[in-house]
């Protein structure tokens, strides 16, 4: 564990409860793409298969219950949970999520590290993972205006996995072997795909009003 | 051990 990747995870888990703070408090997910969300919900099941096989740390085990757990109930409040579920832009949050699926299952079962199921669908959360954001970007642009609370959870989001290339980077120099292509140029997709909307929340960042 | 320390990250 380095510093860089603690702090992603701390990131990450910033996002998630930030997140859990608007859905459960003022009972609201506007500007929310409940397909972002239920994309994350595979992504975390599908990497997470390992979680009873191979035990890394006590911290690791407690992480992916807190992510497995927080994804899933914020799908669950977003579909079932009445006050919130009124509050989804169902119009606007059309984007196709579930044509990114199989373009990533393919590219696991031709690119791996290895062909077991466990690494297939591991190297499928990577990819999903990825573009899971998409539908929220895109929901963002037809919902112009967002929240602040919104605006913190994208960029959290954002911002974990770039943290993630900063521990990549470090543990590329201090640890022989350490070489993951395949995680490292996802990450970097991953990150790539928020370079606008942190140019635009550094703008309204800076200007000190709300995100547009 | 290689493929471990890969799953060792979230």
């Amino acid at each position: 564990m380095n510093i860089f990747r603690l702090a992603g995870d701390m990131t990450h888990l910033a996002s998630v409860l930030v997140l859990l703070l608007k859905i459960h408090t003022i009972k609201s997910c506007a500007g929310v793409s409940l397909r972002t969300q239920e994309l994350y919900a595979i992504v975390f099941a599908t990497r997470y298969l390992d979680i009873f096989t191979s035990f890394v740390s006590v911290y690791n085990t407690f992480m992916k219950l807190v992510f497995l757990g927080s994804s899933f109930s914020i799908v669950w409040y977003m579909r079932y949970h009445k006050a919130v579920h009124r509050t989804y832009d169902r119009e606007q949050d059309t984007f196709r999520h579930w044509f990114l699926v199989l373009p990533c299952l393919v590219l696991a079962l031709l690119i791996h590290e290895k062909f077991t199921f466990l690494e297939v669908l591991w190297t499928f959360s990577l990819y999903l993972e990825a573009v899971a954001i998409l539908p929220q970007l895109v929901l963002l642009q037809r919902t112009r205006n967002i929240d602040n609370l919104t605006g913190q959870y994208i960029f959290l989001l954002g911002g974990y996995r770039g943290l993630y290339i900063l521990n990549w980077i470090y543990r590329y120099f201090t640890e022989p072997h350490f070489v993951h292509w395949i995680t490292w140029i996802a990450g970097l997709v991953q990150t790539l795909l928020y370079a606008d909307f942190f140019y635009y929340y550094f703008l309204r960042f800076i200007g000190g009003r709300g995100v547009e | 051990h290689i493929q471990q320390r890969l799953h060792d990250e979230l």
